[in-house]
């Protein structure tokens, strides 16, 4: 494993332990879109079916756990804890699931390294972690005031991505049969998803100032 | 040899 892949997994348990640290600390899902977490939940389910089957090593096992477990809490969290529950706010977090579902799954079935079920699988979660993040920034855009933990959160997910994507170009020119064109273009895709984020989390860093998207 | 990549990212 190398340094980029490691700083990646890094912040992006970083990033999932901020959002549940501060849901628990503070009792408040304020700006958390519950549908960005659900559909974490379904990618990380679907991704990691492979616990079962395959044996990669102890690390992978144990964070793909942490992956799980955690998605799961923060879920639990905003659906079923009788605090917190009432610091959601539906009306603002309107994404429709079977939006990014649907053609996910589609995508899955035409564009996959094999026709299996776990093969398919394997891919719509790829697709769908691409778009997960959308209906968390749609929710962002809408809110007037955005927690820090909360622009510290999804700051976190994107340099993940970015993360992943160093690890990829160093794994191609370092390993031979190192191609996964499925994985790679997803994660652009994802990445892309960030810039616009990126831009005005620095922008609201630089002047100091709130941050705040525009609508 | 092994031509399939490993799938051992998260």
């Amino acid at each position: 494993m190398n340094i980029f892949r490691l700083a990646g997994d890094m912040t992006h348990l970083a990033s999932v332990l901020v959002l549940l640290l501060k849901i628990h600390t503070i009792k408040s899902c304020a700006g958390v879109s519950l549908k960005t977490q659900e559909l974490y939940a379904i990618v990380f389910t679907t991704r990691y079916l492979d616990i079962f089957t395959d044996f990669i090593s102890l690390y992978n096992t144990f964070m793909k756990l942490i992956f799980l477990g955690s998605s799961y809490s923060i879920v639990w969290y905003i659906r079923r804890h009788k605090i917190v529950r009432r610091s959601y706010d539906k009306n603002q977090d309107t994404f429709r699931h079977v939006f990014l579902i649907l053609p996910c799954i589609v995508l899955a079935l035409l564009i996959n390294e094999k026709l299996t079920f776990k093969e398919v699988l394997w891919a719509f979660s790829l697709y769908l972690e691409a778009v997960a993040i959308l209906p968390q920034l749609v929710l962002l855009q809408r809110t007037k005031n955005i927690d820090n933990l909360t622009g510290q959160y999804v700051f976190l997910l994107g340099v993940y991505r970015a993360l992943y994507i160093v690890n990829w170009i160093y794994r191609y020119f370092t390993e031979t049969h190192f191609v996964h064109w499925i994985t790679w273009i997803s994660g652009l895709v994802q990445t892309l998803l960030y810039a616009d984020f990126f831009y005005y989390y620095f922008q609201s860093w630089k002047t100091n100032q709130k941050l705040q998207l525009p609508a | 040899k092994d031509s399939k990549p490993a799938k051992d990212e998260l």
